[in-house]
């Protein structure tokens, strides 16, 4: 494993974790898109399915296990906590997501690297992703005032996908035979999803002034 | 003998 691989992976972790704290000790899910985390939700179920088919290492085991944990218990608590879900911004979080999952279960059908029910649902997984964060940035977007821990959320989110590209262009020129298109590809189209809020949290931060998107 | 695919990653 190289080290952007390993950072990647810890910061999608620390993202999980941000998010984990302001639902545990603030008890506030404010300016969190359930829509963006069902998703998430959907999309480690269906990637991981090989959890039961292969074993790769103890560190992919519990990080995959840890990833489907906390997304599913991060929708259980914004629907069902009796506290947590007050704070859900239920009218502002209007982006219909299930409109994504068609088209990208369409697409798995049509492009993955074998036609079986796991590849599919892996290249589902990747293209699900990839657009998962389309409510979260909208809602973003609609609320005036963002808190820091959604902020450093979503940059967390963003510094994992980030640094996921330069693993693979580092594993690309160390790696023999280390070509995958569909992981790219989506990858890289994930990424340029968070460019935009990347430039506001930046342009914030160097003024430090609290972080609005421009509407 | 396969190589790992890109499965190894998450």
């Amino acid at each position: 494993m190289n080290i952007f691989r390993l950072a990647g992976d810890m910061t999608h972790l620390f993202s999980v974790l941000v998010l984990l704290l302001k639902i545990h000790t603030i008890k506030s899910c404010a300016g969190i898109s359930l829509k963006t985390q069902e998703l998430y939700a959907i999309v480690f179920t269906t990637r991981y399915l090989d959890l039961f088919t292969t074993y790769i290492s103890l560190y992919n085991t519990i990080m995959k296990l840890i990833f489907l944990g906390s997304s599913i218990s991060i929708v259980w608590y914004m629907r069902h906590h009796k506290v947590v879900r007050r704070s859900y911004d239920k009218d502002q979080d209007t982006f219909r997501h299930y409109l994504l999952m068609l088209p990208c279960l369409l697409l798995a059908l049509l492009i993955n690297e074998k036609f079986t029910f796991l590849e599919v649902m892996w290249a589902f997984s990747l293209y699900l992703e990839a657009v998962a964060i389309l409510p979260q940035l909208v809602l973003l977007q609609r609320t005036r005032n963002i808190d820091n821990l959604t902020g450093q959320y979503v940059l967390l989110l963003g510094a994992y996908r980030a640094l996921y590209v330069l693993n693979w262009i580092y594993r690309y020129f160390t790696e023999e035979n280390y070509v995958h298109w569909i992981t790219w590809v989506s990858g890289i189209v994930q990424t340029l999803l968070y460019a935009d809020f990347f430039y506001y949290y930046f342009q914030s931060w160097k003024n430090n002034v609290k972080l609005q998107l421009p509407a | 003998q396969e190589k790992p695919r890109s499965h190894d990653e998450l």
